[in-house]
């Protein structure tokens, strides 16, 4: 269960700042599909960064689950998010220089995993997303959708209950974008509370709620088409 | 003018080899407007480095405005780049530290342009992408979006003859989106060629041809339907 209210988040710059979200509420209960949608710049990254705890809001409040975020100190905001969100970042965020397995691994060490079921664990959520040949090999060495896919992989392995993908398919042909939107309906249909941020309409299509954003604010939020 | 004859690129990694291209020809004539399919990991981007001379092939040969780039050495390699291709990464390749208008100025300094009118020419080419508000703001203070936007700039400002575009549009909005393929589009109409890569069928809509890979081969070739 996920609740936002009157969130607000101001970057603040060299002498100026950027209001990118100006009061968002809405709540998001457990087994929902949602995707968030809107122009370039609108607010949607931030958003997620809110949700996910990867970044405190400016004013308003996050309750996942029950918690307030925002009164949590670094460390225990940090093992909420790990134990509890996956999050596939609109840039990927790997280890470039390390490979697809070890980065896959690395939620499982912060949730303090042996090593032998956590090379076994991450070696399946690679084969999930169909790169367990390309397990060994390091990101900067692997293209761009690859590179996605083991982003998605590393999002999963910790079997969270909340999965952010922040535009997930970017870098993906129909193909392979099909198949993670139906690895995210699987893993909904398990239970799982998916939010989706894409500027895909047939991505969204896989979402049961879409919630639109503009200039920061929300400008609708309604039922959508099952796929 | 350009022509690919029998191109291959092998990644050399530790221990194994990836045979990206396996034997790639092609010409392209002067303003023609390509676009370059396939799915994810087929060599898409490994063809787009090898044409843009970012890369060299291990066997095969480009031959750019009638020179041979596999012949010419690194610094001939970079100012015949520099001056003639306008290259528009898939992962943007920003200097994220850097403004906006310091990024898009960078291929005016290669090319020796007076710092007055490389700015006011970098200012001009985020007016045309719709940033020139954001024109003070660093790259890792920009959304993703807004990033691509810089990074297609940046690729226009020397007035190339030649634009290579890596998925120019998978992180923007369709409204977005459409805004650079409009822009792509009148820059072909005045006479430069583009090759563009994309996985977005609307997005290769507005080429007149579609050259589509898959392991590393070229499996079609074939005119396209005119926007
Ligand atoms: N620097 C590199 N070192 C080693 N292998 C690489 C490197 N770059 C790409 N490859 C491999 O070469 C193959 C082709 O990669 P390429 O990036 O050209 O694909 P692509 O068609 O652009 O894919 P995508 O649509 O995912 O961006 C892939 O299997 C990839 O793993
Ligand atoms: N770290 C940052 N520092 C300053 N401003 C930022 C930062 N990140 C984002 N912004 C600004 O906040 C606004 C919202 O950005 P955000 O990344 O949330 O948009 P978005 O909807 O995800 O866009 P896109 O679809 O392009 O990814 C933008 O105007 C952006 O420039
Ligand atoms: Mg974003
Ligand atoms: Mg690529």
């Amino acid at each position: 269960m996920l609740e936002v209210n009157e969130l607000t988040k101001t970057y603040q710059l060299d002498g100026f700042s950027v209001e990118a979200l100006r009061g968002i509420t809405f709540t998001i209960k457990e087994g929902e599909f949602v995707a968030i949608m809107g122009p370039s710049g609108s607010g949607k990254s931030t958003l997620m960064n809110l949700i996910g705890c990867l970044d405190r809001p400016t004013s308003g409040s996050v309750i996942l689950d029950g918690q307030e975020t925002s009164k949590l100190k670094d460390n225990q905001l940090a093992s909420v998010r790990n134990l509890k969100v996956g999050f596939v970042f609109q840039n990927y965020n790997l280890l470039s220089r390390t490979t697809a397995l070890k980065n896959v691994e690395l939620p499982l060490i912060y949730a303090g995993i042996g090593s032998g079921s956590r090379t076994e664990r991450a070696f399946e959520a690679l084969k999930i997303v169909g790169l367990e040949e390309r397990a060994g090999h390091r990101s900067n060495q692997l293209s761009g959708g690859q590179q996605q896919r083991v982003a998605i992989a590393r999002a999963l392995v910790n079997d969270p209950s909340i999965i952010l993908a922040d535009e997930p398919t970017g870098s993906l042909d129909s193909k392979s974008g099909t198949e993670i939107m139906n690895i995210l309906k699987l893993l909904n249909d398990q239970g799982r509370t998916i939010i989706l941020v894409t500027h895909e309409e047939y991505i969204a299509g896989y979402a049961r709620r879409a919630i639109r954003l503009l200039d920061g604010l929300v400008t609708s939020d309604k039922r959508v088409g099952k796929k």
